[in-house]
């Protein structure tokens, strides 16, 4: 199983957002 | 002597919200302080300060459309140091400006700012800005796609974001298989960002 960490920023603002993670999908 | 002040400033405050391009003009003044020493009639001798010139620079400001919002506000804050004879400025401003500098024409002494609007400066945007569609694995292709849909104000209208993206591997120790960064423009109030990798692309 993979999931995947995000978050994303504007540029020029500096500011991060981190949106956590998804929920897992399964990989054969 | 000396320049008193050596460096004078104004402020200027502007809450207008019409959207013109009004013009300002204002002086920033110094005088030259000379130390001027006398002998009284008992042969004491004694000095004093006085204004020998007095010097004036004019100062004009001119802004591009832009429409300023409720309790918004703008700060111009012009100053001159008669002493290096240097003009300086800034601007304090929910706007991103562009600064033209130039001499005052004929013989007058001083400067003209035109501020040149560029748009607003883009601030942190709120969490729900970006919100997550949809994590997906295609089989076929071995791609994995990530679909975010998006919902900004037109203030970030030609603004970059950027996505950061680690694809782990579920575990009881969750392992990083990769870190990507995407970039991509704002031109839309929605829209929808996909972003398709494969295990092994993200370095």
């Amino acid at each position: 199983k993979f999931f995947v960490k995000w978050g994303f920023s504007v540029k020029g603002t500096g500011a991060f957002v981190d949106k956590g993670r998804t929920d897992p999908v399964t990989v054969p | 002597g000396h320049y008193e002040p050596e460096t004078a400033c104004q402020t200027l405050h502007l809450i207008d919200r019409d959207g013109t391009a009004p013009t300002w003009r204002t002086t920033l003044s110094s005088d030259y302080m000379m130390q001027y020493w006398e002998t009284d009639h008992y042969g004491n001798s004694h000095s004093y300060w006085a204004s020998a010139a007095s010097y004036n620079i004019q100062v004009q400001l001119k802004t591009g459309y832009r429409q300023l919002r409720d309790r918004e506000t703008e700060y111009i804050k012009v100053c001159y140091d008669f002493y290096y004879k240097r003009e300086s400025y800034s601007v304090t401003s929910p706007f991103t400006y562009e600064v033209i500098k130039r001499a005052l024409p004929g013989n007058v002494s001083g400067f003209s700012l035109e501020l040149i609007p560029l748009g607003r400066t883009p601030q942190a945007p709120e969490a729900s800005a970006m919100e997550l569609s949809e994590f997906s694995y295609d089989h076929a292709s071995k791609q994995f796609t990530l679909l975010v849909k998006s919902n900004f104000s037109s203030d970030y209208y030609g603004h970059k974001v950027e996505f950061s993206v680690e694809l782990m591997r579920d575990g009881l120790f969750d392992s990083s298989k990769g870190k990507q960064t995407y970039e991509a423009e704002i031109n839309a109030a929605s829209g929808s960002y996909i972003m398709k990798f494969k295990e092994g692309d993200l370095p």
